[in-house]
């Protein structure tokens, strides 16, 4: 309410320098404090608004569409070197709303909430007629690629025996029919050659994370399960930030990588 | 000075402070 005139406030350009800074300061928190599907690049600049703030300081409001990338939120790969999804692989959006306090040239992240919705059938159909859209993660096809993807890793793993931690997409594709799926996954204290109660089986306390892509394809005759995944660095126990983590690692298990291509992948 | 009926606009673009360009695509 405003009592007194106190309450006034300036209304910035959306792409003005002082506006975008901000709005990059909220994009890092963001994505910092993401811990499942995908991190998020700016799109658009929607609404500004700086209020004067007693005894000194300013905030701004502000109004933030993103865009989805194909990084991981726990992949570390800072999120300027991370794809944008685009429209073929059926996008997805997020409106975020900002607050952040400018206080002596710092600024410090009042509050964050976003949230996201995948682009419209229509929109996708426009770019690509046949391209599969998104499914839903509790999909029976996407329940068993997941499935059949994470037994196929489990399998060939010489290590740990991994749990699913998040399905993260799915898309069932009509022609020819397969589904593929992206998945995160966690590594136990279970050893995977001699797992036989999953259920038993607890993620360590130093969590090492990895990223599951994999496809189902069920034939008449039988079936075919394709998997990749890329394993991150281990994070420690009370790790409550991402900031600062190393990069991912070559698996052991992993094929050696070419000099030419040093992929942090490892991949079965 | 508002424009009286009949009178041609202002010359120049049109100014829209907000919302901002779109840096990849619209959804």
């Amino acid at each position: 309410v405003p009592l007194g005139g106190g309450m006034t406030f300036r209304q910035p350009n959306c792409d003005d320098p002082e506006t975008e800074q901000v709005a990059g300061v909220a994009m890092n928190y963001i994505n910092d404090n993401l811990f499942q599907s995908y991190k998020v690049i700016l799109n658009q600049i929607d609404k500004v608004k700086v209020w004067n703030r007693r005894p000194n300081g300013e905030v701004y409001e502000l109004e933030l569409d993103t865009l989805e990338t194909t990084c991981h939120a726990l992949d570390p790969t800072p999120v300027e070197n991370c794809t944008v999804r685009q429209v073929a692989e059926h996008a997805v959006e997020g409106d975020c709303d900002v607050q952040v306090l400018k206080q002596n040239g710092q600024f410090t992240v009042l509050t964050a909430r976003c949230d996201s919705n995948p682009d419209s059938a229509e929109d996708v159909r426009k770019v690509c007629p046949n391209c599969p859209l998104l499914a839903q993660t509790n999909d029976t096809s996407v329940v068993v690629a997941v499935e059949k993807a994470l037994a196929a890793f489990n399998a060939q793993s010489n290590g740990s025996y991994y749990q699913l931690v998040e399905t993260s997409r799915g898309q069932v594709v009509p022609v020819p029919p397969y589904t593929y799926v992206e998945f995160v996954v966690a590594a136990t204290d279970c050893v995977a050659k001699e797992v036989t109660d999953p259920a038993v089986c607890k993620l360590l306390a130093e969590k090492q994370y990895g990223f599951c892509k994999g496809t189902h394809i069920q034939r008449l005759g039988g079936e075919d399960v394709k998997v990749s995944c890329t394993m991150f660095q281990t994070q420690p126990p009370a790790a409550g930030s991402k900031a600062g983590g190393p990069g991912p690692v070559v698996d052991v298990a992993a094929p050696t990588s070419s000099p030419a291509n040093p992929a942090p992948a490892a991949v079965v | 000075k508002p424009a009286k009926p009949g009178m041609a606009g202002a010359a120049g673009p049109l100014v829209r402070p907000c919302p901002g360009r779109i840096r990849h695509f619209k959804v």
